[in-house]
């Protein structure tokens, strides 16, 4: 049993590392983006560049929309356009040497959370789920 | 400042009241549906019966999957088919009697949960957001 001074937590073992992360490359077609968020069932993932830095967010609804066009949805236009053209720029992130109240705090408004090392290198991502998980065990002790 | 006891906070004033959730009917056509998610922005939302009752979730993946073609979506089925038809019967629900920590176990696996009285009705749902919410404003007192 921990004895925690929450104020003193770091966010290490509440991150879900890098490898179990779907994600995407900034030029990867958004028929392959599409195919990554149908297989893996999640609604939002990140972008990274080739040197794995985070570079935005991609989810079915974004692509949908940039596909729209006036009488139909423009599928062909898939294979046309890649994720950074339609990705979302702002990336709800947090440096790995944060404390778990920046993290809980931040977690208010976004279900998940993309952890950066100091060169935005992606170390990761902390979900609502685990941090409501850690909560959970801790308010039973 | 209120003195906690975890063990007996009811969930009443986590509840965000039915007439601010979005939701729609089972006999809604799935145009109308699809109307409603977009403009709410919300990812998945009740559906409930005439007489306010709990009967499902809908969401856009469970549409689109739903009038996916062999090569194209068919759009012309959203007129034809209504909510019910697709909608998910499985639905995460708690009384509102129940208590903090039955919630906050439940929210680990579901973004949001409806809030229903013995009878069943819809009275509001509890979010991820809110209770994270709570949760922050509690530990740092
Ligand atoms: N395959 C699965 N197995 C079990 N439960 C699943 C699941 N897919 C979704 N869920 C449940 O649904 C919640 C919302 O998922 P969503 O994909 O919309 O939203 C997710 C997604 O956008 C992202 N995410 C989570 N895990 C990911 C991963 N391994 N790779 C990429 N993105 C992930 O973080 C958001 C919040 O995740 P969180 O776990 O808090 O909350 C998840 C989780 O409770
Ligand atoms: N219009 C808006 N304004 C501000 N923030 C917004 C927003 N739409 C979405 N968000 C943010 O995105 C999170 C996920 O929303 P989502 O629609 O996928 O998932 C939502 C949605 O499925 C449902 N939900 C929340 N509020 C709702 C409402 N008023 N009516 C119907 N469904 C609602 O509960 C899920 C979890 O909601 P939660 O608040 O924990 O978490 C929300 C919130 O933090």
């Amino acid at each position: 049993l921990e004895t925690y001074n929450l104020y003193e937590k770091g966010i290490e073992d509440l991150i879900i590392s890098a490898d179990k992360v779907a994600h995407v490359q900034l030029n990867n077609p958004l028929e392959h983006a599409m195919l990554i968020l149908i297989k893996s069932g999640y609604s939002s993932i990140p972008v990274l560049d080739s040197e794995f830095k985070l570079q935005g967010l991609i989810s079915q609804p974004l692509i949908l929309d940039s596909i729209l066009g006036i009488e139909r949805i423009e599928f062909e236009k898939l294979g046309q356009y890649v994720v950074k053209d339609v990705m979302n720029r702002e990336i709800p992130f947090i440096n790995e040497n944060e404390g778990f109240f920046k993290a809980l705090k931040l977690a208010i408004d976004n279900p998940f959370l993309c952890v950066v090392d100091d060169a935005h290198t992606f170390k990761g991502i902390l979900t609502r789920r685990t941090l409501l998980k850690f909560v959970n065990r801790y308010l039973h002790e």
